[in-house]
Protein backbone atom coordinates (compact mmCIF):
# COMPACT_ATOMS: atom_id res chain seq x y z
CA UNK A 1 0.00 0.00 0.00
CA UNK A 2 2.39 2.56 -1.30
CA UNK A 3 -0.32 5.73 -0.98
CA UNK A 4 -3.22 6.80 0.23
CA UNK A 5 -5.09 5.88 -2.72
CA UNK A 6 -4.87 2.55 -2.40
CA UNK A 7 -5.63 2.43 1.82
CA UNK A 8 -8.69 1.20 2.98
CA UNK A 9 -9.79 3.41 5.58
CA UNK A 10 -13.14 0.54 5.69
CA UNK A 11 -11.17 -2.18 7.22
CA UNK A 12 -9.05 -3.11 9.74
CA UNK A 13 -5.31 -3.45 9.10
CA UNK A 14 -2.52 -4.76 11.04
CA UNK A 15 0.23 -2.93 12.55
CA UNK A 16 2.47 -2.96 9.31
CA UNK A 17 0.14 -1.31 7.36
CA UNK A 18 -0.76 1.35 9.85
CA UNK A 19 2.76 1.82 10.42
CA UNK A 20 2.76 2.09 6.43
CA UNK A 21 -0.05 4.47 6.07
CA UNK A 22 1.33 7.02 8.88
CA UNK A 23 4.59 7.15 6.87
CA UNK A 24 2.17 7.99 3.57
CA UNK A 25 0.71 10.64 5.35
CA UNK A 26 3.86 12.36 6.41
CA UNK A 27 4.78 12.15 3.27
CA UNK A 28 1.95 13.13 1.07
CA UNK A 29 1.30 15.76 3.55
CA UNK A 30 4.56 17.17 4.71
CA UNK A 31 3.70 20.85 4.29
CA UNK A 32 1.62 20.09 8.09
CA UNK A 33 1.85 16.70 9.20
CA UNK A 34 5.55 14.99 9.91
CA UNK A 35 6.34 11.57 12.08
CA UNK A 36 7.52 11.49 15.24
CA UNK A 37 8.74 8.21 17.39
CA UNK A 38 8.49 9.26 20.96
CA UNK A 39 9.58 5.71 22.44
CA UNK A 40 9.53 2.30 22.01
CA UNK A 41 7.16 -0.61 22.79
CA UNK A 42 8.42 -3.25 25.98
CA UNK A 43 8.61 -5.86 22.48
CA UNK A 44 10.55 -2.76 20.91
CA UNK A 45 8.09 -1.70 18.33
CA UNK A 46 7.84 2.35 18.02
CA UNK A 47 5.94 4.30 19.04
CA UNK A 48 4.92 6.92 16.30
CA UNK A 49 3.11 10.14 16.97
CA UNK A 50 1.65 12.43 13.99
CA UNK A 51 2.69 15.76 14.30
CA UNK A 52 0.45 18.28 12.59
CA UNK A 53 1.77 21.75 12.75
CA UNK A 54 2.03 24.44 10.54
CA UNK A 55 4.99 25.80 12.42
CA UNK A 56 6.12 27.78 15.10
CA UNK A 57 7.45 26.82 18.23
CA UNK A 58 6.32 24.99 20.94
CA UNK A 59 2.83 26.06 20.27
CA UNK A 60 0.33 24.58 22.91
CA UNK A 61 -0.76 21.49 21.36
CA UNK A 62 -3.49 18.78 21.90
CA UNK A 63 -2.37 15.41 22.41
CA UNK A 64 -4.52 12.46 20.87
CA UNK A 65 -3.79 8.67 21.54
CA UNK A 66 -6.29 5.22 19.94
CA UNK A 67 -5.29 1.51 21.33
CA UNK A 68 -3.80 1.56 24.64
CA UNK A 69 -5.86 -1.91 24.97
CA UNK A 70 -4.92 -3.33 22.08
CA UNK A 71 -8.41 -5.37 21.07
CA UNK A 72 -10.46 -2.00 20.80
CA UNK A 73 -9.37 -2.16 17.27
CA UNK A 74 -12.27 0.70 16.11
CA UNK A 75 -10.19 3.11 18.31
CA UNK A 76 -6.72 2.79 16.04
CA UNK A 77 -9.15 2.62 12.70
CA UNK A 78 -10.58 5.63 13.81
CA UNK A 79 -7.12 7.36 14.50
CA UNK A 80 -5.77 6.81 11.28
CA UNK A 81 -9.21 7.47 9.75
CA UNK A 82 -8.99 11.00 11.65
CA UNK A 83 -5.46 11.28 10.98
CA UNK A 84 -6.29 11.87 7.16
CA UNK A 85 -9.41 14.05 7.78
CA UNK A 86 -7.31 16.48 9.67
CA UNK A 87 -4.42 16.93 6.94
CA UNK A 88 -7.28 17.14 4.39
CA UNK A 89 -9.43 19.36 6.02
CA UNK A 90 -6.70 21.96 6.63
CA UNK A 91 -6.83 25.15 4.25
CA UNK A 92 -10.60 23.75 3.45
CA UNK A 93 -12.29 23.96 6.90
CA UNK A 94 -12.09 26.96 8.33
CA UNK A 95 -12.31 25.49 11.85
CA UNK A 96 -9.43 23.28 11.52
CA UNK A 97 -7.41 25.69 9.39
CA UNK A 98 -7.75 28.12 12.34
CA UNK A 99 -6.81 25.56 15.02
CA UNK A 100 -3.93 24.58 13.43
CA UNK A 101 -3.06 28.10 12.46
CA UNK A 102 -2.52 28.47 16.38
CA UNK A 103 -1.59 24.93 17.56
CA UNK A 104 -0.39 21.61 17.17
CA UNK A 105 -2.00 18.50 16.90
CA UNK A 106 -0.40 15.00 17.91
CA UNK A 107 -1.43 12.01 17.56
CA UNK A 108 -0.88 8.64 18.76
CA UNK A 109 -2.60 6.03 16.41
CA UNK A 110 -1.36 3.03 18.17
CA UNK A 111 -0.49 3.13 21.88
CA UNK A 112 -0.36 -0.29 22.44
CA UNK A 113 1.49 -1.78 19.50
CA UNK A 114 2.84 -5.34 21.34
CA UNK A 115 -0.65 -5.68 22.10
CA UNK A 116 -1.91 -4.88 18.42
CA UNK A 117 0.03 -7.44 16.60
CA UNK A 118 -0.35 -9.98 19.78
CA UNK A 119 -4.61 -9.31 18.53
CA UNK A 120 -3.41 -10.13 15.44
CA UNK A 121 -1.61 -13.05 15.52
CA UNK A 122 -2.52 -15.26 19.11
CA UNK A 123 -5.70 -13.88 20.82
CA UNK A 124 -7.98 -11.05 19.42
CA UNK A 125 -9.24 -10.47 23.09
CA UNK A 126 -6.16 -9.69 24.73
CA UNK A 127 -6.38 -5.96 26.43
CA UNK A 128 -3.14 -5.33 28.23
CA UNK A 129 0.54 -4.63 27.11
CA UNK A 130 3.16 -7.70 26.74
CA UNK A 131 5.76 -7.16 29.52
CA UNK A 132 6.92 -9.92 31.81
CA UNK A 133 6.05 -9.86 35.43
CA UNK A 134 8.64 -11.16 37.89
CA UNK A 135 7.83 -14.60 39.04
CA UNK A 136 4.42 -14.80 37.13
CA UNK A 137 3.56 -17.05 34.24
CA UNK A 138 1.06 -14.49 33.42
CA UNK A 139 1.96 -11.64 30.94
CA UNK A 140 1.23 -7.51 30.67
CA UNK A 141 0.33 -4.99 32.31
CA UNK A 142 -3.35 -2.98 31.63
CA UNK A 143 -1.81 0.50 30.60
CA UNK A 144 -4.84 2.29 31.39
CA UNK A 145 -4.13 1.31 35.42
CA UNK A 146 -0.66 1.96 34.90
CA UNK A 147 -0.72 5.85 35.25
CA UNK A 148 0.19 8.09 38.32
CA UNK A 149 -2.62 8.41 39.69
CA UNK A 150 -4.23 7.02 42.45
CA UNK A 151 -1.91 4.11 41.20
CA UNK A 152 -2.80 0.53 42.89
CA UNK A 153 -6.53 2.06 44.24
CA UNK A 154 -9.96 0.72 43.63
CA UNK A 155 -11.06 -0.46 40.58
CA UNK A 156 -7.45 -2.05 39.68
CA UNK A 157 -6.23 -5.22 40.48
CA UNK A 158 -2.82 -6.51 42.09
CA UNK A 159 -3.16 -9.72 40.49
CA UNK A 160 -0.80 -10.08 37.20
CA UNK A 161 -3.55 -12.57 35.77
CA UNK A 162 -5.95 -10.01 35.78
CA UNK A 163 -7.20 -7.64 32.62
CA UNK A 164 -7.09 -4.73 34.76
CA UNK A 165 -3.51 -5.60 36.52
CA UNK A 166 -1.82 -1.86 37.50
CA UNK A 167 1.77 -3.71 36.88
CA UNK A 168 4.53 -3.08 39.86
CA UNK A 169 4.45 0.94 39.62
CA UNK A 170 3.05 3.98 37.89
CA UNK A 171 4.65 3.99 34.70
CA UNK A 172 6.21 0.73 34.48
CA UNK A 173 5.13 0.30 31.36
CA UNK A 174 7.28 1.69 28.60
CA UNK A 175 4.50 2.88 26.74
CA UNK A 176 2.70 4.86 29.22
CA UNK A 177 6.34 6.25 30.63
CA UNK A 178 6.80 7.73 27.02
CA UNK A 179 3.53 9.54 26.76
CA UNK A 180 4.54 10.84 30.43
CA UNK A 181 7.82 12.17 29.32
CA UNK A 182 6.87 13.42 25.57
CA UNK A 183 4.06 15.43 27.64
CA UNK A 184 6.34 16.24 30.15
CA UNK A 185 8.98 17.34 27.50
CA UNK A 186 6.63 19.20 25.64
CA UNK A 187 5.42 21.37 28.29
CA UNK A 188 2.86 23.17 26.79
CA UNK A 189 -0.31 20.46 26.01
CA UNK A 190 -3.45 21.90 26.72
CA UNK A 191 -5.51 18.91 26.45
CA UNK A 192 -5.58 15.14 26.59
CA UNK A 193 -7.67 13.22 24.83
CA UNK A 194 -7.82 9.15 24.71
CA UNK A 195 -9.86 7.00 22.18
CA UNK A 196 -11.38 3.93 24.24
CA UNK A 197 -14.15 1.61 22.74
CA UNK A 198 -17.09 0.71 23.89
CA UNK A 199 -20.22 1.94 25.20
CA UNK A 200 -20.62 5.00 24.23
CA UNK A 201 -19.56 6.80 26.31
CA UNK A 202 -17.42 10.70 27.05
CA UNK A 203 -15.81 10.98 30.18
CA UNK A 204 -14.13 13.28 32.08
CA UNK A 205 -12.00 13.07 35.47
CA UNK A 206 -11.92 11.60 37.99
CA UNK A 207 -11.77 8.06 37.81
CA UNK A 208 -9.46 6.93 40.92
CA UNK A 209 -11.93 8.83 43.38
CA UNK A 210 -15.50 9.61 43.10
CA UNK A 211 -15.51 13.93 43.68
CA UNK A 212 -15.51 16.35 40.93
CA UNK A 213 -13.06 17.97 39.00
CA UNK A 214 -12.39 21.81 39.99
CA UNK A 215 -13.46 22.30 36.71
CA UNK A 216 -16.50 20.22 36.34
CA UNK A 217 -18.99 22.25 34.84
CA UNK A 218 -16.94 23.70 32.19
CA UNK A 219 -16.10 19.72 31.69
CA UNK A 220 -19.39 18.53 31.25
CA UNK A 221 -20.43 21.31 29.39
CA UNK A 222 -18.29 20.69 26.95
CA UNK A 223 -18.47 16.98 27.19
CA UNK A 224 -22.11 17.33 26.90
CA UNK A 225 -21.94 20.07 23.40
CA UNK A 226 -19.32 17.32 21.96
CA UNK A 227 -21.60 14.24 22.81
CA UNK A 228 -24.75 16.50 21.03
CA UNK A 229 -22.24 16.78 17.54
CA UNK A 230 -21.84 13.01 17.88
CA UNK A 231 -25.55 12.83 17.94
CA UNK A 232 -26.02 14.85 15.36
CA UNK A 233 -24.73 12.25 12.51
CA UNK A 234 -25.79 9.23 12.99
CA UNK A 235 -27.85 9.38 16.34
CA UNK A 236 -25.49 7.65 18.15
CA UNK A 237 -26.39 8.14 22.01
CA UNK A 238 -23.00 9.04 24.20
CA UNK A 239 -23.54 9.43 27.65
CA UNK A 240 -21.65 12.38 29.56
CA UNK A 241 -19.69 12.30 32.90
CA UNK A 242 -17.20 11.60 35.28
CA UNK A 243 -15.17 8.28 35.00
CA UNK A 244 -16.60 7.45 38.21
CA UNK A 245 -20.15 8.30 38.09
CA UNK A 246 -20.41 6.81 34.16
CA UNK A 247 -19.15 3.84 35.04
CA UNK A 248 -16.78 2.64 37.99
CA UNK A 249 -14.06 3.85 40.03
CA UNK A 250 -11.20 3.17 38.28
CA UNK A 251 -7.74 4.35 39.34
CA UNK A 252 -4.50 4.90 37.70
CA UNK A 253 -6.17 5.68 34.34
CA UNK A 254 -4.33 8.44 31.54
CA UNK A 255 -6.90 11.30 32.15
CA UNK A 256 -6.89 11.34 35.68
CA UNK A 257 -3.02 11.78 35.42
CA UNK A 258 -3.19 14.67 32.71
CA UNK A 259 -5.88 16.42 34.69
CA UNK A 260 -4.14 16.36 37.68
CA UNK A 261 -0.55 16.92 35.58
CA UNK A 262 -2.87 20.23 34.65
CA UNK A 263 -4.30 19.41 31.27
CA UNK A 264 -7.85 21.17 31.81
CA UNK A 265 -9.38 19.50 28.87
CA UNK A 266 -9.00 15.70 29.53
CA UNK A 267 -11.01 13.53 28.31
CA UNK A 268 -12.38 9.75 27.65
CA UNK A 269 -14.01 8.44 24.63
CA UNK A 270 -15.36 4.98 24.64
CA UNK A 271 -16.73 4.81 20.76
CA UNK A 272 -19.71 2.68 19.31
CA UNK A 273 -20.76 -0.33 19.79
CA UNK A 274 -24.41 -0.78 21.29
CA UNK A 275 -23.46 -3.89 23.02
CA UNK A 276 -24.14 -6.31 20.00
CA UNK A 277 -20.63 -6.88 18.80
CA UNK A 278 -18.13 -5.68 21.71
CA UNK A 279 -14.87 -5.44 20.44
CA UNK A 280 -15.75 -6.94 17.19
CA UNK A 281 -17.33 -3.93 15.84
CA UNK A 282 -18.14 -4.87 12.00
CA UNK A 283 -15.79 -3.18 9.07
CA UNK A 284 -18.33 -1.27 8.04
CA UNK A 285 -18.85 0.77 11.11
CA UNK A 286 -15.50 2.00 10.47
CA UNK A 287 -16.05 4.81 9.14
CA UNK A 288 -19.49 6.22 10.31
CA UNK A 289 -17.58 5.65 14.06
CA UNK A 290 -14.26 7.56 12.91
CA UNK A 291 -16.99 10.80 10.99
CA UNK A 292 -18.74 10.96 14.63
CA UNK A 293 -16.34 10.20 16.67
CA UNK A 294 -14.51 13.66 14.69
CA UNK A 295 -17.08 15.71 15.31
CA UNK A 296 -16.86 15.10 18.84
CA UNK A 297 -13.31 15.58 18.86
CA UNK A 298 -13.63 18.45 17.18
CA UNK A 299 -16.11 20.61 19.34
CA UNK A 300 -14.15 20.00 22.07
CA UNK A 301 -10.34 21.03 20.16
CA UNK A 302 -12.73 24.24 18.88
CA UNK A 303 -13.46 24.95 22.52
CA UNK A 304 -10.25 24.46 23.42
CA UNK A 305 -8.41 26.77 21.07
CA UNK A 306 -11.38 29.68 21.85
CA UNK A 307 -10.40 29.29 26.01
CA UNK A 308 -6.73 29.21 26.02
CA UNK A 309 -5.99 29.24 30.18
CA UNK B 1 -3.48 -19.21 18.02
CA UNK B 2 -6.24 -18.88 20.97
CA UNK B 3 -9.52 -19.43 20.11
CA UNK B 4 -13.04 -18.70 21.28
CA UNK B 5 -15.35 -21.66 20.08
CA UNK B 6 -18.44 -21.81 22.35
CA UNK B 7 -17.42 -18.65 24.12
CA UNK B 8 -20.70 -16.47 25.09
CA UNK B 9 -21.34 -12.66 25.93
CA UNK B 10 -23.80 -12.46 28.22
CA UNK B 11 -25.56 -9.06 28.59
CA UNK B 12 -26.61 -9.37 32.17
CA UNK B 13 -29.25 -6.15 33.82
CA UNK B 14 -29.16 -5.97 37.96
CA UNK B 15 -32.21 -5.06 39.04
CA UNK B 16 -30.51 -3.17 42.52
CA UNK B 17 -27.40 -2.80 44.31
CA UNK B 18 -27.48 -6.57 46.02
CA UNK B 19 -27.30 -8.14 42.89
CA UNK B 20 -24.35 -5.90 41.29
CA UNK B 21 -22.98 -7.44 45.12
CA UNK B 22 -23.07 -10.49 43.78
CA UNK B 23 -21.36 -9.81 40.25
CA UNK B 24 -18.83 -8.15 42.18
CA UNK B 25 -18.47 -11.17 44.07
CA UNK B 26 -18.50 -13.51 40.25
CA UNK B 27 -15.92 -11.38 39.00
CA UNK B 28 -13.49 -12.22 41.78
CA UNK B 29 -13.95 -16.05 41.05
CA UNK B 30 -10.73 -16.36 38.70
CA UNK B 31 -11.04 -20.25 38.18
CA UNK B 32 -13.92 -19.30 35.54
CA UNK B 33 -11.81 -16.95 33.49
CA UNK B 34 -14.61 -14.51 32.87
CA UNK B 35 -13.69 -11.16 30.89
CA UNK B 36 -15.61 -8.34 31.84
CA UNK B 37 -16.21 -6.40 29.03
CA UNK B 38 -18.69 -4.03 30.85
CA UNK B 39 -18.16 -4.61 34.52
CA UNK B 40 -20.78 -4.52 37.44
CA UNK B 41 -21.06 -0.71 39.01
CA UNK B 42 -24.75 0.41 39.29
CA UNK B 43 -28.06 -1.11 37.96
CA UNK B 44 -28.59 1.90 35.70
CA UNK B 45 -25.40 0.12 33.81
CA UNK B 46 -25.76 -3.82 31.85
CA UNK B 47 -22.64 -5.56 32.34
CA UNK B 48 -21.27 -7.67 29.66
CA UNK B 49 -19.19 -10.58 29.84
CA UNK B 50 -17.21 -13.02 27.99
CA UNK B 51 -17.62 -16.22 29.10
CA UNK B 52 -15.65 -19.70 28.06
CA UNK B 53 -17.53 -22.26 27.63
CA UNK B 54 -16.21 -24.64 30.65
CA UNK B 55 -17.72 -22.09 32.94
CA UNK B 56 -21.36 -21.17 30.77
CA UNK B 57 -23.01 -23.51 32.93
CA UNK B 58 -21.81 -22.46 36.19
CA UNK B 59 -22.38 -18.61 35.11
CA UNK B 60 -25.74 -19.41 33.95
CA UNK B 61 -26.53 -21.55 37.60
CA UNK B 62 -25.51 -18.66 39.50
CA UNK B 63 -27.67 -16.03 37.42
CA UNK B 64 -30.81 -17.97 37.12
CA UNK B 65 -30.33 -18.82 41.48
CA UNK B 66 -29.73 -15.27 42.28
CA UNK B 67 -32.34 -14.26 39.67
CA UNK B 68 -30.21 -12.12 38.07
CA UNK B 69 -32.04 -11.05 34.48
CA UNK B 70 -29.79 -11.54 31.36
CA UNK B 71 -29.36 -12.87 27.55
CA UNK B 72 -26.88 -13.89 24.99
CA UNK B 73 -25.15 -11.23 23.15
CA UNK B 74 -23.03 -13.08 21.50
CA UNK B 75 -23.53 -16.90 21.12
CA UNK B 76 -20.54 -18.01 19.88
CA UNK B 77 -17.58 -15.60 19.77
CA UNK B 78 -15.37 -18.07 17.57
CA UNK B 79 -18.40 -17.45 14.43
CA UNK B 80 -18.07 -13.56 14.76
CA UNK B 81 -14.56 -13.67 15.31
CA UNK B 82 -14.41 -15.74 12.17
CA UNK B 83 -16.37 -13.32 10.18
CA UNK B 84 -13.96 -10.60 10.86
CA UNK B 85 -11.00 -12.68 10.10
CA UNK B 86 -13.05 -13.13 6.29
CA UNK B 87 -13.78 -9.93 6.03
CA UNK B 88 -9.98 -8.86 6.37
CA UNK B 89 -9.04 -11.54 4.12
CA UNK B 90 -11.07 -10.07 1.54
CA UNK B 91 -10.31 -6.82 1.46
CA UNK B 92 -6.69 -7.73 1.40
CA UNK B 93 -7.39 -9.50 -1.39
CA UNK B 94 -9.22 -6.88 -3.17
Amino acid sequence: ERSSSTFNYGTYHSLTSIYEELDNLAHECSGIVSKLTIGESYEKRPLYVLKFSTGGTNRPAIWIDAGIHSREWITQASAIWIARKIASDYGSDPSITSLLDKMDIFLLAVANPDGYEFTHTENRMWRKTRSRNQGCLCIGVDPNRNWDAGFGGPGASSNPCSDTYHGPSANSEVEVKSIVDFIENHGNIVAFLTLHSYSQLLMYPYGYKCTKPADYAELDSVGKAAASSIHSLYGTTFEVGSICTTIYQASGGSIDWSYDYGIKYSFAFELRDTGTYGFLLPASQIIPTAEETWLGLKTIMEHVRDNPY
Amino acid sequence: LETFVGHQVLRIRASNKEQIQKLQFLETLEHLQLDFWLNPSSPALPVDVRIPFHSLQAVKVFLESNSIEYSILIEDLQVVLDEEKQAMALSQQR
